[in-house]
């Protein structure tokens, strides 16, 4: 379901990258 | 020291990342098909200023470091760019993905990291098709290693930075399988 409704956003790729970016925090 | 990610948080990264490229893979038609803002000229391949100014706007180009325009609320693509959307980077051919991997990597080599950069450099690495022309090869690994320069001399612990320098080196060595390049925990 999430996957399908993620295929019809045009900004998948940039939300993509800006969650993966804040899922690192420095130790 | 404290910069490096852990196993799992690199994992997991390259399990969304397939996942990204398989939405990708399966839905680039549609993309492709869909009309794009009158607004939107993507440059010629071999116009390598006007893609590192189509992707990184002109304010970033020109080295202006101008925060707000007062005289126009609405987002102006041509100062900050325009982002890597599915409708722009599915029309993009291997080569022209590569070819433009190349200028941004170059620009790079030179250039401070912005979010701009970080975001154009994940789409194309998304787009690049498995398995890899030796030129692509060559490529990432020279930008995991400029991503690795980067973060030794980052002083600051800005975060969003480091974060985003880690998550290329993962995707290049452990997605693209470049393992030497890899952070080990």
């Amino acid at each position: 379901q999430n996957e399908d409704s993620d295929a019809w956003d045009d900004s998948v790729l940039i939300k993509a990258y800006d969650k993966a970016v804040a899922s690192f925090k420095t130790a | 020291e404290g910069y490096s990610p852990t196993l799992k948080w690199q994992q997991q990264q390259v399990a969304d990342f397939s996942a990204v490229r398989q939405s990708l893979s399966k839905h680039r038609n549609y993309w492709q098909s869909q009309n794009l803002d009158s607004n939107v000229i993507m440059p010629q391949s071999e116009d390598e200023e006007g893609w590192k100014k189509f992707c990184l706007g002109e304010r970033v180009y020109s080295g202006i470091d101008e925060q707000s325009d007062n005289e126009n609320l609405g987002i102006n693509y041509i100062k900050v760019g325009f982002p890597p959307l599915l409708s722009i980077v599915s029309r993009m051919s291997q080569a022209t993905v590569t070819t433009v991997l190349e200028y941004l990597i170059s620009w790079f080599g030179e250039k401070k990291f912005t979010p701009e950069l970080g975001r154009w450099l994940y789409a194309l690495l998304a787009c690049l098709e498995k398995p890899l022309l030796p030129e692509a090869h060559s490529l990432i690994r020279q930008l995991a290693r400029r991503c690795s320069e980067v973060r030794v001399l980052e002083e600051n612990k800005n975060e969003e930075l480091i974060s985003a320098l880690n998550l290329i080196i993962c995707l290049v060595s452990r997605y693209f399988d470049q393992r030497d390049l890899a952070d080990e925990p």
